[in-house]
Order: C-alpha cells, then sequence, then structure tokens
C-alpha cells in the first residue's frame, strides 16, 4: 500500500457515496446513466468473486464488499426506487458494444486461461469503457449538475491515481501487470476532456454545459 | 508471479 493507491482507493469510495447521497437526497437520480451504473456493478461482481476464495486483508475485504453492496444500492434506486426520475430517453448508448468486445478481449488477452482469471480480465477490460454511457448521456443533455460533475471529477481520478500507484510498484517493487495498466490508461484518458471543463468551468462555480 | 500481486489492488 502506497499513498497514491491509498487516495485512489478513497477517491472511489467519496466518487460512489457522492452518488448514492445525492440520488438519495435529492429522491432523483436525473442526469445519472443507469447503464454506466449496470455496468459498474457487472464490473465489481466479476472482479470480486475471490472474496470466497482469497483472503488478502481486511481492507481489502471490507473495501470490494462495500464496491459490490453500494453499487448494487445504487442499480435499485435508479431502476426501482426512484425509477420515475430515471432519464432513460437519453441513456441510449449500447451496452452491448463496450461488454462483447470486453468479453471477446478478455478470452485474447489474460495471465492465464482460467475462469476466475478471465473475468478478472474481463472487468478491468469493461471498467476502462464503463463510464461511456455516462459521458454520452451528458453530451446529449449538453449538460451536468455540480454534485454529477463532483462524482465524475472523483472517480476519474481514481484510476489516474491507480496509474501513479503503478509507476510507483514499478520502481519500488519491479512490479507491474500490463494488462491493468493499459486499460488503466484508457480509463484515464476517457476522462480527459471532462476534467478540463471541471477545472475551467465546475472548480470556478460554474455549470458543466457544453458548447452547443 | 505480477498479476497475483495486481489483484490486492481494488
Amino acid at each position: 500500500m502506497n499513498i497514491f493507491r491509498l487516495t485512489g482507493d478513497l477517491s472511489h469510495l467519496l466518487a460512489i457515496i457522492i452518488l448514492l447521497v445525492k440520488i438519495w437526497k435529492t429522491r432523483s437520480c436525473a442526469g445519472i446513466s443507469g447503464k454506466s451504473q449496470l455496468l459498474f456493478a457487472l464490473v465489481y461482481t466479476t472482479r470480486y468473486l475471490d472474496l470466497v476464495s482469497t483472503y488478502i486483508s481486511a481492507y481489502n475485504t471490507f473495501m470490494k464488499l462495500i464496491f459490490i453492496c453500494a453499487s448494487y444500492a445504487t442499480v435499485y434506486l435508479i431502476y426501482m426506487k426512484f425509477k420515475a426520475t430515471y432519464d432513460h430517453n437519453h441513456d441510449t448508448f449500447r451496452v452491448e458494444f463496450l461488454i462483447l468486445p470486453s468479453f471477446v478481449l478478455s478470452l485474447l488477452i489474460n495471465h492465464d486461461f482460467a475462469v476466475l482469471e478471465i473475468l478478472w480480465t474481463f472487468s478491468i477490460y469493461l471498467e476502462s469503457v464503463a463510464i461511456l454511457p455516462q459521458l454520452f448521456l451528458v453530451s446529449k443533455t449538453g449538460e451536468a449538475e455540480s454534485i454529477t460533475s463532483h462524482y465524475l471529477f472523483a472517480l476519474g481520478s481514481y484510476r489516474g491515481l491507480y496509474l501513479l500507484n503503478w509507476i510507483y510498484r514499478y520502481y519500488a517493487e519491479s512490479h507491474y501487470d500490463l494488462i491493468a495498466i493499459v486499460a488503466g490508461v484508457v480509463q484515464t484518458v476517457l476522462y480527459c476532456d471532462f476534467f478540463y471543463l471541471y477545472v475551467t468551468k465546475v472548480l470556478k462555480g460554474k455549470k458543466l454545459q457544453l458548447p452547443a | 508471479t505480477s498479476h497475483s500481486q495486481t489483484k490486492d489492488e481494488l
């Protein structure tokens, strides 16, 4: 554990909490892509299956359980409890275009052709693109609430901090995992346009609005 | 192996 990984994890946790609290307090999931949240639930489920087979640490188990439970809670709020506020007309990204290529790629490029390993690899590939339905929704409506922007910033920062963690581990521990690194770079790059708008607009108190 | 170390990450 190093400072980059810890802040990355905390940033990830913060993002998930921001989203849950936002939906709960406003009793609305307007502006939130249910499809991205479904993909994240799929990502955590397929990645953390090792919960039942391998014990790593109390921290690890605790965080995995939080991520799984929070993602299902978010999906429940969007598709069940606050279904009436769900923006399904704008949430039209075709998720099969993300799920199927991620799955095929995980069959082709993995560390070991074993069920748990392929599901782990699939989750890494799918996570790298799982935010696309959300970014697509923001681009379709042309704007995002500030709280949604904070959520996206925290979620995007998490993988960026993991990249620093991997650079650190490469030098400090001679450890690296190309699958995670390449997917992490892709994931972080997808947020770059948003990061730019966040810094230039949201941090200056303006609403995130895309140029017409 | 290298990838099992990455598994302790989230």
